[in-house]
Parts: C-alpha cells; sequence; structure tokens
C-alpha cells in the first residue's frame, strides 16, 4: 500500500461519463456498490457529486483518453486502471470502453473491476495473493460473495484503520451467504473420511452426518494455496481429495497440497477443448470416477490411471432423471446425490432411477 | 514468400510478453533520484520477476504457463514500483 492514503476520512466521487453497455442505473449501483466494499471495512464515506472536481473521478475511454499518461490497449488486456491518493490524476479511475461491461457474469463485470480499481484510488497496490481483489487479473467472483480477501482487508485497515463501529478493530472477515436461503447453491461437494464438504466461494461447510453437526471454515483456512470458486472436487480411494478449478487441478492429501500440482486436467486424458469441469464423483465401489461436463460425462479408471474408452455419453442417458447441467455431486452410503441450483436429487446407481428430490441445503440442518 | 507460422506465431509472443513486462514489471525511473540511474534490468530479469509474483516457475523463459498469464485480462497497473 501506499502510505498516507487520503488525509480525510469523507470522499467524493464524480462519474464524468457512461459506458453504452449498461443502463445508466446500473453503472451507478455498480460504482455505488464498489465503494460500499471498501467503507464496509474502513472509516471511509464515499460521496457521489454531479459537478466540479470530485477527489475519485471516475470515466470511460479509449486508448489515448483525455490527459491520461497511459493509454488503454482495445478489446481484452488492460481492462482498466486508476491513480493512488492525491491531486490532479491523484485517485482517478478510467475504464477501458473497448471492453465489454455487464452486470454479470459474461464480459466484464463493472463492479468487481471498479472495487479492484478503488482499492487502487485509496492506496492499494497489487496483491499476489490468488484470493486477493487486488491480484492483477480479472476473476469474476459471484456478486453474492463479498470480494475482499484477508490480505485486502488488512491491507486497506493499514492505512486507514477499521471502521468505527468494529469491536475488536480485527479485520472485518467477510461474511459467509445464507446457506439456508432457498436459492442455496453449491460450487462443488465431496465426501472427506467421514465428513461431507459443501464448497462455495471462499467458504466450506463440513458436515458430520453421523451427529448432524454442521461447522463453516475459510477454504483458505485448510488450504491457503488453492484459489476460491473451486468449480469441482472428488476423494479417491487413496485417501486424497481432487480440487478442479479451469483447466487444472490440484491433489490434497490430508491438509497437504502434493507437490508439482496444479496439473492441467488434460494430463488425466482430457481432450485440449475441455476448459473446465463441472462435478465428479468416485464410485468407492468401481472404483471409477465420473466427470460431468455440460450435459455429458467420462469415466477414469482410477486403477490404471487413464480414461475408459467410449466416453464421453450423455449423463442422461445412464442416469435417468440428471437432465441439467451438474453442479456438484457426491456418494454417502452407495447413492449418488446430483446437485443442481437449489435441488438435489438422491440417485440408486443400480436400480439406475432417481429415488427423491430434495432441496440443494437439506444436509446443513437449515 | 515461406510462411513460417510456427516462427510468426514465437515472435508475436515474444513481443507480447516484451509489452507485458515494460507495462508492468519496469520500475520507472524516480524523476527525484538524482542522476537518473536508467532501469538497466534485462528482460529475463523482469520476466524472473513476474514469474515468481505469480508463483509460477522462475525460468526466466517465456514458456506456456506464463505466457497464458500474460494474455489473461487484468488491470493497468503495473504489479511493481509505485503506481504513480
Amino acid at each position: 500500500f501506499t502510505l498516507p492514503g487520503w488525509k480525510k476520512n469523507k470522499l467524493t466521487y464524480r462519474i464524468l461519463n457512461y459506458t453504452p453497455d449498461m443502463r445508466k442505473e446500473d453503472v451507478d449501483k455498480a460504482i455505488q456498490k464498489a465503494f460500499k466494499v471498501w467503507s464496509t471495512v474502513t472509516p471511509l464515506i464515499f460521496i457521489p457529486i454531479h459537478e466540479g472536481i470530485a477527489d475519485i473521478m471516475i470515466a470511460f475511454g479509449t486508448k489515448a483518453h483525455g490527459h491520461c499518461p497511459r493509454y488503454f490497449d482495445g478489446p481484452l488486456g488492460v481492462l482498466a486502471h486508476a491513480f493512488p491518493p492525491g491531486n490532479g490524476f491523484g485517485g482517478d479511475v478510467h475504464f477501458d470502453e473497448d471492453e465489454d461491461w455487464t452486470t454479470g457474469s459474461a464480459g466484464f463485470n463493472l463492479f468487481l473491476v471498479a472495487a479492484h480499481e478503488f482499492g487502487h484510488a485509496l492506496g492499494l497496490s497489487h496483491s499476489n495473493d490468488q484470493r486477493a481483489l487486488m491480484f492483477p487479473n480479472y476473476a469474476y467472483v459471484s456478486p453474492s460473495e463479498f470480494p475482499l480477501s484477508p490480505d485486502d482487508i488488512s491491507g486497506i485497515q493499514s492505512i486507514y484503520g477499521a471502521p468505527p463501529n468494529a469491536p475488536d478493530k480485527r479485520p472485518v472477515i467477510p461474511i459467509s451467504p445464507k446457506i439456508c436461503g432457498s436459492q442455496m447453491s453449491f460450487d462443488a461437494i465431496t465426501t472427506f473420511r467421514r465428513e461431507i464438504f459443501f464448497l462455495k466461494g471462499r467458504h466450506l461447510w463440513r458436515v458430520y452426518p453421523d451427529n448432524s453437526e454442521v461447522e463453516r471454515e475459510l477454504i483458505s483456512t485448510f488450504w491457503p494455496t488453492l484459489p476460491h470458486g473451486i468449480e469441482a472436487v472428488y476423494e479417491n480411494s487413496k485417501d486424497q481429495i481432487l480440487f478442479f478449478k479451469g483447466n487444472k487441478f490440484w491433489i490434497i492429501r490430508g491438509y497437504q497440497v502434493l507437490l508439482g500440482y496444479p496439473k492441467n486436467i488434460n494430463t488425466l486424458g482430457f481432450p485440449k477443448g475441455i476448459k473446465k469441469i463441472d462435478a465428479a464423483v468416485c464410485n468407492t465401489n468401481t472404483g471409477k470416477t465420473d466427470f460431468f461436463i455440460g450435459d455429458k460425462y467420462w469415466r477414469f479408471d482410477e486403477n490404471s490411471q487413464s480414461m475408459e474408452k467410449g466416453y464421453p455419453r450423455q449423463t442422461v442417458n445412464d442416469f435417468p432423471g440428471i437432465s441439467q447441467k451438474v453442479d456438484a455431486v457426491f456418494q454417502q452410503k452407495g447413492l449418488f446425490y446430483f446437485f443442481h441450483g437449489s435441488k438435489q436429487w438422491e440417485f440408486d446407481p443400480t436400480a439406475k432411477k432417481v429415488i427423491r428430490e430434495m432441496k440443494s441445503n437439506s444436509w446443513l440442518n437449515c | 514468400l515461406p510462411i513460417h507460422p510456427e516462427k510468426d506465431r514465437k515472435e508475436n509472443d515474444e513481443k507480447i510478453v516484451q509489452d507485458y513486462l515494460n507495462k508492468f514489471y519496469t520500475v520507472e525511473p524516480d524523476p527525484n533520484q538524482l542522476g537518473w540511474k536508467i532501469n538497466a534490468e534485462s528482460t529475463a530479469e523482469k520476466l524472473q520477476k513476474m514469474q515468481q509474483y505469480f508463483g509460477l516457475k522462475v525460468t526466466g523463459k517465456a514458456d506456456t504457463e506464463t505466457l497464458e498469464i500474460v494474455k489473461k485480462p487484468r488491470c493497468g497497473v503495473p504489479d511493481v514500483g509505485l503506481y504513480g
């Protein structure tokens, strides 16, 4: 971070122009929400003004824009930039209008990029922690997730301190999603020895089915080097867990990430065209792992460590009733549990039929 | 003209990496410093610094996983030095 930061807690901001990619009110909302990320963890207050010079001037431009000494580079590449606290350009934030700005996961989410750039406008540099909002590369995080990592929070609080009402001035750890909400969905689920781990964003919930106890943890508490937003995970027959995000995977034994990981998923036998995996489960009865991608699945033989011939196959043909994309899947007491959105389906692989449909969070004592 | 797609792609990748290092891993000389010391860091040294930053294998060469990171959309603020 760059001290001394702003020498006042009340900062003004002004949006000088708007991107045609989004509705004006959506831009206003994204910018306001991005400032709220930082005001939640500091004493700072952000006030919008509509004329004159604000501390933080916000604009969209392309290539050489205004008198800015840094140029943009067309679509992709550099998305935006900002300047540290100070006069003139100090605190200003510019977005590359050659990008596709959105409110969702397509293109580039304006809220997420703005929250990152405002970190710079307040005095933060980049973080090399992949889970940090201040990591240089763009990574989409579900808007329901609080985007700051402990690294971001301790950085900004080194400049401005904690919010006046924070009870003990420790970094305010992000709140976790409401797991008992009616629309709760999960990124990935796996058994782990006698427990079941439910993963969502930065958090995981440990469920002990035998005594129906549930504990919530940050994923980084167990495995600091894993990125957040894990997309698939399964436990194999060697007391290891495999985590998947994008075209990479990590193998964990106990709490240790095995050396040499992450590796590319094509080392498992997937063709180059496969960019990510939606869900995975190892059938403890057969020692074969099913990888679900879109409406198809692949079968991997854990003993020979190779993909079986004749795959991919249509999921619904071999798992009647499982007709939607699989968000997550795990096996418990011989039955499979398939998750999509806020629902789950209990499937009997022997009878090859769905036994019942439940809410996705039925395991979490809601 | 003999076309060397592989050679052209390699040259293009090298240019992409050079631009990236110039933008994000070149510590701008500090104007307040007497007799500006031109930043003599070599490309390989900057590349090693970038690979270290992203937790990649530090080879000083533009290998596949380094290129993958270089081509990802990102913020325009440098990763080293003051971003004023």
